[in-house]
């Protein structure tokens, strides 16, 4: 795990965030979003509660395309998916361009250039907290998805690099779906951190 | 465009307007190396300076497989766990087009993922994760 210049991270008081969305989003998508959170919620003390205030949202949601204004304009279909900036900036731009999937198995879609809108709003939100790429392709902050695929939960690496920010929720078991940081340091002779 | 259910999805056979996704052209370069020139090389430099493995990037790129470049690949080859080539081999340019996110991986000139990690950064890891 990485984290960007300085580690920035969300401040003490300020760990309890609401996120907005720039666009009228179905109830459905905006689900996505919301299991998104919970992956991180569930892995550190932060809290994230949906509002309708775009403006005064800690994080601001929007899908937009080509040039957006923020000196970073998305490419059309495939290509760059999506960017987020670092705390406490709180915003997350995705690409309107976008096949987005929001409902069932991205993997059997007949559209090549489907996206899963949930793996890539997990690994946007790593972005918001304060977590930078990695190279352990397990990672959630791993950087390229392929398009008809689906991740969206975090590998070992991301809970390490999440909770040393953060530090643990204290409902958190300790388990993650992929493989666990005593496996992988077996399995690589213990080299990697 | 929202697909909230998978049968809904028009079958087309690429992209909905039947374009290649935007680095696929990058495939062209197969087999480049440090001395080359190709057209289009120009564009890969772009890409590289975009997710920060050139920096100060010039007001125009050359065509040319210059040194930066080589330079670039194999930091990127090193951050993506593939084989340090220095060259544009086929594993490389696989992953180089695929779909990604749009922040960088190095920030401000400031190396993250593997090529950033210092060999003390790793033994003091190691020692810790070892006595835990």
């Amino acid at each position: 795990f990485t984290f960007f210049p300085g580690t920035p991270r969300w401040p003490d008081h300020r760990q309890d965030l609401t996120y907005g969305f720039a666009d009228q989003l179905t109830d459905e998508v905006k689900a996505v979003f919301a299991r998104a959170f919970e992956k991180w919620s569930a892995v550190t003390p932060l809290t994230f509660t949906p509002t309708d205030s775009y403006i005064l949202a800690d994080i601001k949601i929007g899908f937009f395309t080509g040039d957006h204004g923020d000196g970073e304009p998305f490419d059309g279909v495939l290509g760059t998916l999506a960017h987020a900036f670092s705390p406490t900036n709180g915003r997350l731009h995705l690409d309107g361009a976008e096949d987005w999937v929001v409902a069932g198995d991205v993997r059997t879609s007949p559209l090549p250039s489907a996206v899963d809108l949930e793996s890539v709003a997990v690994h946007e939100i790593g972005h918001l907290l304060g977590l930078g790429h990695s190279s352990d392709e397990n990672a959630i902050m791993y950087p390229t998805i392929s398009s008809r695929t689906r991740k969206v939960e975090l590998g070992s690496d991301d809970v390490e690099g999440i909770q040393y920010l953060y530090g643990s929720n204290p409902n958190y078991n300790g388990s993650t779906s992929t493989t666990s940081t005593h496996e992988r340091e077996t399995s690589d002779g213990g080299v990697r951190d | 465009r929202f697909f909230p259910n998978i049968t809904g999805l028009p079958p087309l056979p690429f992209s909905k307007n039947g374009t290649l996704a935007p680095w696929d052209a990058f495939t062209k370069f197969a087999g480049c190396r440090s001395g080359e020139k190709r057209d289009g090389l120009a564009k890969l430099k772009q890409y590289f300076n975009e997710f920060g493995y050139i920096q100060n990037a010039p007001s125009n790129f050359s065509d040319d497989f210059d040194d930066e470049l080589e330079k670039a690949l194999r930091v990127y080859q090193q951050n993506f766990n593939l084989n340090v080539t220095g060259e544009l081999d086929d594993q490389t340019l696989q992953k180089i087009v695929l779909p990604r996110c749009g922040n960088a991986d190095i920030v401000n000139g400031t190396t993250s993922m593997n090529s950033g990690k210092s060999a003390s950064f790793h033994t003091t890891k190691h020692f810790h994760t070892t006595e835990h």
